[in-house]
Parts: structure tokens; C-alpha cells; sequence
């Protein structure tokens, strides 16, 4: 799976994910991916994309998840994805980037590792893969 | 206003044992994409275009599990999904069960740009993306050698796998190994059972 979340100059977020799914899946298994709310969300307070055991992104409403906390319960970007990775995956491994509409940007995880990369205006950039 | 910020990923799940040197392959991949989205955002393009155009970049590279280089079906083929979604409007377009289109992620764009729906699947989004004339290639394109093996090792395994675990066959004969239970990421089948 791979995905992008950005948010430009003028604060409008948005977020994309694509993949090729499991290897030996059935035919016609669908993940989270495609399910807006679960592996992709944005609304004007953040976007996000996730990836990882997608039965259990689904069931989490993961990326949904990240905009509800901050929405209803209002914490800030890393806290609210640091709470939803902990609290929210129950058994289930997986990770998501997201970004806020004041130019933050943030990534977790519970996997053992993740591909991911993230730059700022102001010139912070990093490219990871481990914890 | 905080200014522009940008989030890559190709996954979750890694091998720990991944050589140092696709780690490095992956760590330049995420550069160029996290460099062709940031010198998008200085061109003004508003964030929705710079997703999608990231996303394409992504799908095409073979090195993660997106358009080339996606997972195999049980059956060897590849069958992709992809969403988007634009935060100030809430608009977006989702897609799956895709064999033939290129970028699956801009059929997705499609979807919520030109079509009265926000998901399609299967046939009726292959037919979506003829009547839209986007690039189709054979579904051969999206099947790498790699690929191959990892199915064949998840096959041998009996199991389903969303990242490296392909868990290592017992050394008991091969029919404690036929008869194992199916396995998904690595974990028996059950455990997704409620699934």
C-alpha cells in the first residue's frame, strides 16, 4: 500500500492511498484502502492515509478516527494520531500519516517498521523506515 | 495559515531482515516522491492535484505493493484499489477490483470529478475508465518476478500476508505442513474470524 496526505499554502487538505492488497488474497477481497473513512479520509481539519492488516483498519475506522478525536475531542495532530494507533487497532498491526490544516505532519505506527517520508514548508524533512 | 506540509508512506510492515540496500532503494523512492510533491506545493497546485500526482508516482515504481508491483491474488493476477478525498468540500472517489487501468488512483480522481458515485468496482469500473479513456495496459504489467516468489512462499505457507511474515514452514513432515490451518498475516485464520 502506499498514500500521500498533503496540505497546501492555502490550508485545503487532501489524501490518496492505492494497493495492490494482500499476496494470495481471494479474488475479489477488498481492504481498506478504497474505504473512505478507513484507509483514507480529509476533511478541512486534516487528511489521512493508512496502511497495514486492512481487516483491522476497517473495523477501527482508522483515518476517520484521527479527524473525530480532533474534532470532538480536540487534540492536536501527533496526539490525536498517537492516541488512535494505541487505542484504537485492538489486535490489529498498522500505520497512517496524516497532516493538519495549520501545516502540521505526522506518522504512527505499531508495525515493526514503516515506509514513509514527510517535509514541511518551513523545512523540516525526514525519510524513515524504522521506529 | 501554517503553510504547506506533505506525508508520504509505501507501507506498514517491514522485514526486518530487508537488505540495506533496498532499504536504501526505499528510502530514495520516498525522497523523489516527498521532492515532486513539495516542488508541486511551490508551484501552488492545490493539494488534491499534488495527492494524486504523488500517488501516480508511487504506482508506478515497482518497489511498493501499488500498480506495478502490487500483491497477487491467489490466483496470480492483480486486482488494486485506490481512494481519494479533497477535505475542504469532503468530495471524494474510490476504486477496486481494478486489472487493466495504469493509475488506479486518477481512475479514483475520476470517479469523484466525473461520475455521479463515489465508488465503483470490478467491471463497472473498468467500463468507467474505457468511456473516460485513461491509459490501459495489460494486467501482466503489474506482475514483477518478485511477486512470484512471495506468492509462492505464501502459498507453500498456506497463508495470507500483508507484509514480509511469510512464517517459515514447520520442519515436521509435509503434511502437518498441508494441513495447517490457513493463515493470514502470519496468524491462523481465526483470529480474523469474526472478520
Amino acid at each position: 500500500t502506499v498514500g500521500c496526505v498533503v496540505v497546501d499554502s492555502e490550508g485545503r487538505c487532501a489524501a490518496a492511498t492505492s494497493t495492490g492488497g494482500l499476496m494470495n488474497k481471494m479474488m475479489g477481497r477488498i481492504g481498506d484502502s478504497p474505504l473512505i473513512g478507513a484507509g483514507t479520509y480529509a476533511c478541512d481539519l486534516c487528511g489521512v492515509s493508512c496502511t497495514g492488516e486492512g481487516e483491522a483498519i476497517i473495523r477501527a475506522t482508522l483515518a476517520r478516527e484521527v479527524a473525530a478525536v480532533m474534532e470532538y475531542k480536540g487534540l492536536n495532530l501527533q496526539d490525536a494520531v498517537d492516541f488512535v494507533v494505541k487505542e484504537k487497532l485492538d489486535e490489529g498491526q498498522a500505520g497512517l500519516i496524516a497532516v493538519s490544516k495549520n501545516g502540521e505532519v505526522a506518522c504512527g505506527f505499531n508495525s515493526n517498521g514503516m515506509f514513509r517520508g514527510m517535509a514541511t514548508e518551513d523545512g523540516y524533512m525526514e525519510v524513515g523506515i524504522w521506529d | 495559515m501554517g503553510g504547506w506540509a506533505i506525508a508520504v508512506h509505501g507501507g506498514a510492515g517491514v522485514d526486518p531482515n530487508l537488505p540495506t540496500q533496498r532499504q536504501e532503494e526505499a528510502k530514495q523512492l520516498l525522497t523523489r516522491c516527498l521532492n515532486l510533491g513539495i516542488s508541486a506545493l511551490r508551484s501552488s497546485l492545490p493539494a488534491i492535484d499534488v495527492v494524486e500526482l504523488v500517488v501516480r508516482e508511487l504506482e508506478t515504481d515497482p518497489l511498493f505493493n501499488s500498480g506495478r508491483g502490487s500483491a497477487l491474488t491467489e490466483n496470480g493476477t492483480v486486482e488494486m484499489e485506490a481512494s481519494i478525498m479533497d477535505g475542504p468540500k469532503k468530495r471524494c472517489g474510490a476504486v477496486s477490483g481494478i486489472t487493466t487501468v495504469k493509475n488506479p488512483i486518477s481512475l479514483a480522481r475520476l470517479v469523484m470529478d466525473k461520475s455521479p458515485h463515489s465508488y465503483l468496482a470490478f467491471s463497472g469500473a473498468e467500463a468507467f475508465a474505457k468511456k473516460q479513456g485513461v491509459e490501459l495496459v495489460d494486467n501482466e504489467y503489474f506482475v514483477t518476478e518478485d511477486n512470484k516468489g512471495m506468492l509462492k512462499l505464501a502459498k507453500e505457507a498456506n497463508s495470507i500476508v500483508f507484509d514480509y511474515r511469510i512464517p517459515i514452514l514447520e520442519t515436521c513432515s509435509g503434511a502437518g505442513a498441508i494441513d495447517s490451518p490457513l493463515q493470514m498475516n502470519g496468524l491462523p485464520i481465526s483470529v480474523y474470524a469474526p472478520e
